[in-house]
């Protein structure tokens, strides 16, 4: 419905404004909704000002500039409405070390309330993991499992 | 609903079975590029009901059973079970709210024949999605973000973008 | 026709006047998010002739001219220069070939007043694409490619693939 | 003209051919020229087969297995038709260390003809350049370049 939209947008877009400034060290974000035609439902406007810089075209912003903010969004939506679990997959590739650390922190704050699964090649994501598995393919063309290590010391069994 | 653990058989890469268990916090999956860390985030996907082949990657839902590789041949059918945590019993269909878990299951094989399985028993994707209503386990537009699609939703049009804050509402 | 230098000034992100000279062998250019990386790129293909703002991540051309910032005032005009190497004398139009090195510059107004120069003089477009065209310069399809695009490649239609190999034919 | 683009096509697929197996440390890959319509021309198509895998839909490929498919397509172009230089933006991102290393070698060699810029946010492949730059933001807003180290131990220039 058109009222439980809105609702979840405002809830939504509240959060969002939390969430940016949190990842981007600073500087301010929020979301717009474009008009309703007559047929069409409004869309999703993001304006993002990172911290210091004049707000701008968000086309004209970095490419980690750009993940980071579309990583604030999909954040400020999974806390208003959390899944059980989140699935991220190499969402950390296009950032420099400060904002993966802050991303990492956030995600480790999150993963308190729902699983977080994050699959990465970046070193510092998987310092901060608490269970790392590695995927394998000594045999060409088919994947093994492996148990990298786990801080706490247990073992998870990966058959 | 947390991922207790995940197995797979058949399924893309995963030619022998392969059982991944989840423990508290968070897990990090790493490898070499084509290893298949993606394909586990895939089988995920697949076996919560996902109905286009497209967003697996593959043209036709075939695609998902293994191909074979240079030196094994093709197997004849994918299968990917899930087991959850029934840590919320008042958001799940009321016959499975006395259960310590549940476990969903999805199997293809390559004549085409498909089974979903809830605790090894056959059922309808209806029911996997009855499963899946009141943990908000199915809205995966936003809780599973595979790979390359950040850098999609700032360059999507605003009516594309709509969907993403529609599966939350 | 090697790069020997790159001058940017107002230039995106750019404010002050930046020289950038270019060694044998290979450049790296490294940096945090938003440093001005991919502007350096931009700034490149700018003084080549570009003409789509929307391949500079642009909504309008005005959109390089430097925009201020919190606590800077916007810039008036944007203006690049890149000096070539002479290394191919017979690549180049008659009236160039004697000299070592080739500077083309490109300024940009808010007025919208745009110019070219060679050689420090007032060129048109024309003139600069005639002195990018035997060396090979102006085949930015595949000489140059931006942050992003090489994941494309693959997605692309194959209609679409065409156009980077017929830029080199 | 038709023939021309055929040409070029036929003598880039035969790089193209070399190329990968070099990126991808052996398998084979090629590309196709679908029919030609009345009015349309004909599309590229690509096959890749990483090595000890099954030749396979092309969009099945891993996210790095699909950059360098694609980095191999542009340098079988490059050297067929080079040109004085080739600038290339953070295409290492999706790499992982023996891809990165495979690719920073075959730019080492290439550059021995044209001069090759890459922007890189990855550490092997700030070790193999020639010349560093580094691109700072002090001031918020306001770029600077500053002249990270050189190999040869001479300084550029960086105003
Ligand atoms: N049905 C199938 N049978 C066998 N192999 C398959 C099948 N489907 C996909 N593959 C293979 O799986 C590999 C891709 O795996 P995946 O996308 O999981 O890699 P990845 O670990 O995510 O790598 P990257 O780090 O590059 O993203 C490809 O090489 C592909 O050929
Ligand atoms: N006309 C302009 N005036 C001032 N700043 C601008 C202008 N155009 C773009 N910018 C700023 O330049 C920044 C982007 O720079 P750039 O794309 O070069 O970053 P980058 O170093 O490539 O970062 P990344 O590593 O994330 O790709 C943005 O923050 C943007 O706001
Ligand atoms: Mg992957
Ligand atoms: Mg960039």
């Amino acid at each position: 419905s058109r009222e439980r939209f809105r609702e979840t947008f405002d809830r939504v877009n509240e959060k969002f404004q939390q969430v940016f400034p949190r990842l981007f060290n600073g500087g301010r974000a929020g979301l717009v909704l474009t008009e309703d035609g007559d047929d069409q439902q409004g869309g999703v406007e993001i304006f993002a000002q990172p911290p210091g810089k004049k707000l701008q075209n968000i086309n004209l912003l970095s490419g980690g500039e750009k993940a980071l903010t579309a990583v604030s969004l999909i954040f400020a939506i999974f806390l208003i409405k959390p899944s059980p679990f989140c699935l991220l997959d190499e969402v950390d590739a296009p950032l420099d070390e400060a904002n993966v650390g802050r991303y990492n922190e956030l995600v480790k704050e999150m993963a308190k309330a729902s699983q977080f699964i994050l699959i990465t090649h970046n070193k510092r994501t998987m310092e901060t993991v608490d269970t790392l598995y590695g995927v394998t393919m000594e045999e060409p063309g088919v994947s093994k499992l492996v148990s990298v290590r786990l801080s706490d010391g247990s073992r998870s069994a990966a058959a | 609903m947390r991922i207790r653990r995940l197995e797979m058989v058949g399924f893309k890469s995963f030619m022998d079975r392969t059982v991944v268990a989840f423990d508290e916090g968070v897990t990090g999956v790493v490898g070499p590029n084509g290893c298949g860390k993606s394909n586990v985030a895939d089988a995920i996907r697949w076996v919560l009901g996902e109905q286009s082949a497209m967003r697996l990657r593959g043209r036709s839902m075939e695609d998902v059973i293994f191909n074979g590789s240079e030196s094994k041949p093709p197997l004849s059918f994918a299968e990917v079970m899930i087991t959850f945590e029934n840590d919320r019993p008042a958001e799940l269909p009321n016959e499975f709210r006395g259960l310590a878990e549940i476990t969903v299951g999805r199997r293809l094989h390559r004549t085409g024949e498909s089974e979903y399985l809830v605790n090894r028993a056959p059922a309808r994707l209806l029911d996997v999605n009855d499963i899946f209503f009141g943990s908000g386990v199915g809205r995966t537009a936003y809780s599973i973000i595979e790979q390359g699609r950040i850098g999609q939703i700032v360059s999507a049009r605003a009516e594309d973008r709509r969907g993403v804050i529609e599966e939350a509402a």
